[in-house]
């Protein structure tokens, strides 16, 4: 596997998103992983209707919070097209489902994985190259004043809470570390990212992975 | 300044700066340059437990099956 590997490279991972008050990170991490799954196969980049998810993925409750599992499952079973973000835009509230004719353009997926890496990060690393981002649920108490840096210590796992997408790694310095994109928008972290020590499941990065498969 | 909310939020900023200094005594303590840093940001006027209410919602469900992956002798013997 390469020391080094960033899907931003490749032109495939969207901007940083601001979900404000909403609670649904589960649902921006699932577009997100969608959206970078969809440019990997050679599609123009589209950003994704966020909105689309929160208010039409049964399972899950909105803004009152969700699965990624349960979004990805919505997603297959339905095969519902995810439209272009300004055709159904983000109000950062739930609302009512907006049904598109069939003839309408958008995004669906084949199918969907979920695993527990957590004592093998390095078969993390393998999917995430082969797959595209990976929509982890992490314990992010500790990163209500996060600024920048390698978070190493006081992150636990077993405490879920919080939905990111993993769309990157780099073993190059003395302290490997994921590249993880939040949705706190681009003012929190580093430009909106946040950096993970790899190889010790902190703050149960590799507890709860899925990815859509395009 | 002056009006209540101001006073509120002026208590929570300064517990943030309390929390900023533990979070941070692990970068000082550490001999690496990469170590998390935390300070103020969009969140420190916020009671963590309205952080977390707020912004933190994702849950992995019980029924939900997660493939559980082994570390196989290959992976460790390389």
């Amino acid at each position: 596997l390469p020391l080094r590997f960033d899907w931003r490279d490749k032109n495939v991972v969207m901007r940083v998103k601001n979900q404000m008050n909403c609670g649904a990170c589960w649902a921006f991490s699932v577009v997100g992983a969608v959206e970078s799954a969809y440019a990997i196969k050679g599609h123009q980049p589209l950003e994704l209707s966020v909105q689309q998810v929160i208010d039409c993925s049964y399972m899950d409750g909105g803004c009152n919070g969700g699965s990624t599992v349960s979004a990805l499952k919505w997603l297959n079973q339905t095969q519902t097209k995810l439209v272009h973000a300004s055709e159904y835009a983000f109000k950062a509230k739930d609302g009512f489902c907006h049904y598109f004719p069939c003839t309408e353009f958008g995004v669906s997926i084949k199918g969907y994985e979920a695993y527990d890496f957590s004592y093998c990060e390095e078969e993390m690393m393998k999917n995430l190259i082969n797959f595209g981002p990976l929509a982890v649920i992490v314990d992010a108490v500790s990163w209500q004043d996060y600024l920048g840096g390698v978070i190493q210590h006081h992150c636990s796992s077993g405490h879920p809470n919080h939905a990111v997408l993993v769309i990157g790694y780099d073993k190059t310095g003395d302290i490997p570390y994921w590249i993880v994109q939040n949705s706190w928008g681009t003012l929190w972290g580093a430009e909106g990212y946040v950096f993970i020590k790899m190889g010790e499941n902190i703050c149960g990065i590799a507890d709860f992975v899925s990815f859509p498969l395009m | 300044p002056g009006s209540q909310i101001f006073q509120e939020k002026y208590q929570l900023y300064l517990k943030s700066l309390e929390r900023h200094k533990y979070l941070n005594s692990f970068a000082y303590s550490s001999s690496t340059s990469m170590d998390a840093h935390y300070g103020i940001n969009q969140f420190s006027d916020l009671p963590v437990d309205e952080f977390i209410s707020t912004y933190l919602k994702s849950y992995p469900r019980r029924y939900q099956t997660y493939v559980k992956t082994i570390k196989s002798s290959t992976s460790e013997g390389s």
